[in-house]
């Protein structure tokens, strides 16, 4: 969880299948 | 357990997208307005650093908190190396993007920046002593990614799950830089040759680590000093390093 909250947008990143170009 | 020529061709197709900084440029730069072009484009290229991660074979098969930690750990030092990838063959400049490319004098209105820009001019130009090719730069880079220095050299595995994960890591290098050495073996040099090479690219890497290490005191300082709002994932990524 520290983790996750620490580097929040790391984390959704690594564990998102959508394509980073759309969120960038 | 991949063949090496299809593991750099795996990594060779990991290579994120050409990345426009899409701004209008006022020039003269201002420090504040050089340094928010900086960050902007680095927290652009963060975001697509990370989709090529993910695209290294088997960096996914690490756990979480080890791809995180990997990261966390070698971003500035990615984002450099592609800055010198870009500005080999254009020397005296820096090719941040197509849309904003600088040279050293630029530099003048950040306090501080320049002596990085130097140390970065200067590498690039021993890559291009060198003649990088493209097969032994992505190989560098995935190197960067899995050498992190507080992961191989301070921690040790404490669960097994840890354990199995550092041992994958350390598979992993092993095929990146038998990559490598497969990559100069193409080249059509003396076996002592190669040798030479492969020790003189790698050596580049603690140049690497050391300008870092600078821009990430650098840009933690304009921070602190208010000179340019540091948000999103490059804060997270700062925040991580200091």
């Amino acid at each position: 969880t520290s983790l996750k909250e620490k580097h929040k947008i790391l984390h959704q990143l690594l564990q998102n299948s959508t394509s980073p170009v759309d969120l960038a | 357990h991949l063949h090496l020529e299809e593991f750099i061709s795996r990594i060779m197709e990991a290579e994120p997208p050409e990345i426009y900084l899409m701004e209008d440029m006022k020039k003269p730069f201002t420090e504040a307005s050089m340094m928010m072009s900086l960050t902007n484009l680095a927290d652009k290229e963060l975001v697509l650093m990370i989709s090529w991660a993910k695209k290294i074979p088997g960096f996914l098969e690490l756990s979480l908190a080890d791809q995180i930690h990997l990261l966390k750990c070698c971003w500035l030092e990615i984002l450099m190396l592609g800055l010198m990838w870009r500005s080999v063959d254009h020397p005296g400049k820096l090719i941040f993007s197509p849309d904003f490319k600088l040279n050293r004098e630029e530099g003048q209105c950040v306090e501080g920046i320049m002596e990085i820009f130097d140390m970065l001019l200067a590498a690039t130009s021993r890559f291009r002593e060198l003649k990088l090719r493209r097969e032994e730069y992505v190989c560098l880079k995935a190197m960067i990614l899995l050498n992190s220095s507080e992961y191989l050299c301070t921690s040790s595995p404490q669960t097994a799950e840890e354990l199995e994960s550092r041992n994958k890591m350390l598979r992993l290098l092993d095929s990146v830089i038998d990559a490598l050495v497969w990559a100069i073996s193409k080249l059509g040099l003396t076996t002592q040759q190669q040798t030479l090479r492969l020790g003189h690219l790698t050596m580049l890497l603690s140049h690497i680590r050391h300008m870092s290490n600078k821009g990430m005191d650098h840009l933690s300082t304009m921070k602190r000093k208010n000179v340019v709002l540091v948000y999103d994932l490059l804060l997270e990524m700062l925040d991580a390093n200091t």
